[in-house]
């Protein structure tokens, strides 16, 4: 871990908070494939920006979703009739969180296009859709469907109907969906399929959900891209095109522009095995063996992370470990940055410092290392979470039960 | 379960192969 990983990162604290932007797509192999990703509340989105939520409620937003992913397991794990389910609300889907990244496609001929939140943790891609009994306000002209030459419904009969978890037969015997997150954000309409553009590709025949009545915290964007496992999402209908591949980079600061590309690997990747979860059958697991904080390695036994299972998300912002293995990322981290002045907590992330008279701060740098030997080094933007040059936070927070 | 959430995988590639399930990781893949 020493060898790979280094042992500090030396940052000039002026450009924690740089105003500067480039929300340029990263012109590496420029693809027909390839979107831009955008964070939402960031100069380079499209979205209006008076709705920004404050840090504060971006982190309570962050723990619903990890709440409700940990409910999700539970509800799932438990007998039937057993005690533990009837502690938990009928509601289990996954909250939508804070929602941060979002990639603009194009839907319909001629092509109209939406900003759409990407999730790597749900399936049924939707977009607000007329006629609409209850929409809120969003960022583009809502999709028509009448509108379109490539517009078709889905009859209720169909293998795609019924293989939603939430579905039913209109009159004229259309497929109905619903998805209701855990946050109680919901959406409902008829599933339908149309052209999907995606960057310059064109995939006809794409299934999504028309909204018809859609509520919760969604903010203005026009509705959500699935990218997760189950034969919903953009991920699986498009496996003959893309072979089920997929990669991202999201950006280290809001004024930057990263990318989601289908059917595409990256070059100087390392690979480690994903695993699955039936109770959580849309995420992707992976197999964490260990954490370093300065190039040393914690005294964690592996079965610390292997026990609960590791899950990757781009819809959760702050990682989650378990108790003790927060326990010790945090004691050692603080250990390097006992020359810093400490800061007030932040929501849940409890080691915050203040930068205000410094010029560069030094901070340890931290590693994730997965099985198969991978060691993802932490970019320094995935270490501390920047409120503001004096509330300067470990980007890490602690479940509350090692079995979570 | 442990989460690794949208903060720690700023500046990585990020690679899922679901096919052959793996998922790779690869740094400075954007600004």
């Amino acid at each position: 871990a020493r060898g790979l990983a280094g042992e500090h990162h030396v940052i000039d604290v002026k450009s924690l908070l740089s105003t500067s932007s480039n929300c340029s797509l990263p012109d590496k192999g420029a693809s027909p494939s390839k979107l831009k990703v955008v964070h939402r509340h960031g100069p380079c989105s499209s979205l209006p920006r008076q709705n920004k939520p404050s840090h504060l409620q971006l982190l309570r937003q962050d723990q619903s979703r990890v709440d409700s992913i940990h409910c999700r397991s539970a509800a799932a794990a438990a007998p039937v009739g057993g005690s533990l389910s009837a502690k938990l609300p009928a509601n289990t889907g996954t909250s939508l969180g804070s929602g941060n990244y979002i990639v603009t496609i194009g839907l319909g001929t001629p092509k109209k296009s939406f900003s759409v939140v990407f999730d790597t943790g749900s399936d049924l891609t939707w977009t607000q859709c007329l006629p609409c009994d209850s929409c809120y306000t969003q960022n583009d002209p809502l999709y028509d469907p009448t509108q379109s030459s490539t517009f078709t419904n889905i009859s209720c009969n169909s293998n795609y109907c019924t293989q939603l978890d939430q579905s039913s037969c209109s009159s004229t015997s259309t497929c109905l969906y619903q998805v209701q997150y855990g946050d109680n954000s919901q959406t409902q309409g008829s599933l339908i399929q149309d052209t999907l553009t995606f960057s310059s590709d064109s995939i006809p025949n794409f299934r999504f959900g028309c909204g018809h009545d859609n509520s919760g915290l969604f903010g203005k964007v026009d509705g959500l891209l699935g990218l997760g496992r189950e034969p919903a999402s953009i991920v699986s209908q498009t496996d003959q095109l893309y072979g089920k591949v997929f990669s991202y980079c999201l950006p280290s600061t809001s004024s930057a522009a990263g990318y989601l590309e289908l059917g595409s690997t990256a070059a100087g990747v390392q690979y480690t095995p994903m695993l699955t979860n039936q109770n959580l059958p849309s995420f992707y697991f992976l197999n964490l063996v260990a954490i370093s904080v300065g190039g040393q390695k914690l005294a964690l036994s592996p079965t610390v992370f292997s026990n609960p299972g590791t899950l990757l998300d781009s819809g959760t912002v702050i990682s989650r470990l378990p108790p003790t293995a927060y326990a010790a990322l945090r004691s050692s981290f603080r250990r390097y940055m006992t020359n810093y002045p400490t800061a007030p907590a932040l929501s849940i992330l409890d080691t915050c410092y203040d930068f205000t008279n410094y010029q560069t701060v030094k901070v340890p740098s931290i590693a994730l290392l997965f099985g198969g030997g991978v060691t993802a080094n932490l970019d320094f933007k995935g270490i501390l979470y920047v409120a503001s040059i004096s509330q300067a936070c470990l980007a890490f927070a602690g479940n509350n039960d090692a079995g979570d | 379960v442990v989460i690794i959430g949208n903060v720690q995988q700023r500046r990585f590639n990020v690679v899922y192969d679901v096919g052959n399930l793996k998922i790779g990781f690869g740094a400075n893949g954007c600004s």
